[in-house]
């Protein structure tokens, strides 16, 4: 998009520029019009989600690989078109209709253990949440390709929050009036999105997150129970039950 | 489509056919989709496109583009339209009708409700094999979420967010009543 955008005399090592601060955390964003970074297509981010902090579910306009720098958590990617696989087994004998409801509690798409060194992989429009159940800030970096076919918009890191907000804006976004940034349901009449997922229209209003001021990465008060498998073998010290064949 | 050389490429398929739909309902209408799996020249060219005809007061569940833009250009009817961009502000907030072209850029968030006896569209997509993900439904972003996420997400309580959640069965197309969409958001 740029004709000279790799003419690089000099390189340097390069710091964030902006520091999208959260109730739970906070999010680094390094300028990706930057010479080298803009050369070389790659928009970077850090995120420090402290204990209990929840990065709430996103998606970007490229594909990215998000590395594991310290702590652990959890991770939720929702996959088009993919189905709940995570879910809790109905339970039986306690009468039909009633016990059907109280016998269901949830179910949502896989949700893996994430530890030091874990590299993972997320195309473009797949929205993405991590969940710090550790002791220690769960420290991650990620890099898009903005250059990729997967971003079809221009060379801008653009997250789409559904849910929570930025009240600092999209700083790193030339041309664009510094503003509040809101989740994709903000931007919905209240009415519409009561309308499709068949709720009243204060609960609507709810999803818009206008009277919320804790960021993207909110804190969780309580037990975060997501259905999630046990921890691999030699995860936060524990060991699985040895079972024999 | 390995069989299929260059010389010998399928070029031509109907997407007008209700009985080769990938969505259908009688009371709503139906969209079909054409990308290289089912015509593999599409590959080449990379694109891909989808077509739509839905019923008076039928709505397309909010959704956006996953790995494309879109050119949507009405062939028959009206409906009204809301987008949403990436800063959560509302960019079309409009009725779009018959002979007009409307760009949807990759990830932005569209909802499509008609409002005359038919709308029918035709949308081309820049990627051979776009997908969508809806915010609403039963294949959506929201029922893929745990619980609690969402709870802690929105502060609702667990009742309010099993609604949010399931309460909405189809996964494209469903009934909606005739509303009033509210001001546009600054």
């Amino acid at each position: 998009q740029w004709p000279n955008e790799c003419q690089l005399d000099q390189l340097n090592a390069l710091e964030p520029s902006q520091i999208i601060k959260s109730e739970g955390g906070r999010i680094e964003v390094w300028d990706h019009h930057a010479p080298q970074l803009r050369c070389s297509g790659f928009a970077f981010e850090r995120f420090v989600i402290e204990p209990q902090g929840l990065f709430l579910p996103t998606f970007l306009n490229a594909g990215k690989l998000t590395f594991v720098v310290h702590g652990r958590g959890l991770m939720g990617r929702v996959i088009p078109g993919c189905a709940e696989t995570f879910m809790e087994s109905p339970v039986f004998g306690e009468g039909q209709g009633q016990g059907q409801s109280q016998g269901f509690r949830d179910m949502h798409q896989k949700v893996e253990h994430l530890r030091c060194g874990d590299t993972i992989a997320t195309p473009s429009g797949v929205a993405q949440w991590f969940y710090n159940n550790g002791n220690e800030p769960l420290i991650l970096v990620a890099a898009a390709d903005l250059a990729s076919n997967q971003n079809q918009l221009d060379r801008n890191l653009r997250p789409f929050l559904i849910a929570g907000n930025n009240p600092q804006g999209q700083e790193w976004l030339q041309g664009r009036k510094q503003q509040k940034q809101n989740n994709i349901f903000n931007g919905f009449a209240p009415e519409i999105l009561a309308q499709a997922f068949k709720i009243n229209v204060e609960t609507a209003q709810q999803l818009q997150n206008q009277q919320d001021n804790r960021g993207n990465i909110v804190k969780v008060n309580g037990p975060f129970g997501v259905i999630r498998p046990p921890l691999r073998r030699g995860e936060g010290g524990q060991q699985p039950h040895e079972i024999a064949n | 489509g390995l069989e299929e050389t260059l010389c010998t490429m399928r070029c031509t398929e109907n997407l007008d056919d209700p009985s080769d739909a990938d969505v259908y309902k009688p009371s709503l209408g139906y969209i079909s989709t054409l990308n290289s799996y089912n015509l593999p020249i599409l590959r080449l060219l990379r694109l891909s496109a989808l077509r739509g005809s839905i019923r008076k007061n039928a709505m397309v569940l909010p959704q956006w583009n996953v790995n494309a833009n879109a050119a949507l250009y009405v062939t028959n009817g009206k409906a009204h339209i809301q987008m949403v961009n990436d800063n959560g502000e509302r960019v079309f907030d409009q009725e779009i009708s018959s002979g007009q072209l409307l760009v949807v850029p990759q990830g932005f968030s569209v909802m499509k409700h008609a409002i005359g006896e038919q709308f029918e569209w035709i949308e081309f997509k820049t990627n051979e094999n776009a997908q969508v993900n809806t915010l609403a439904g039963r294949t959506s972003v929201m029922r893929g979420l745990p619980l609690e996420v969402i709870t802690n997400g929105y502060q609702i309580s667990p009742e309010e967010a099993k609604r949010v959640k399931f309460s909405t069965i189809e996964t494209t197309l469903t009934h909606s009543s005739p509303m009033s969409y509210g001001r546009p958001r600054a």
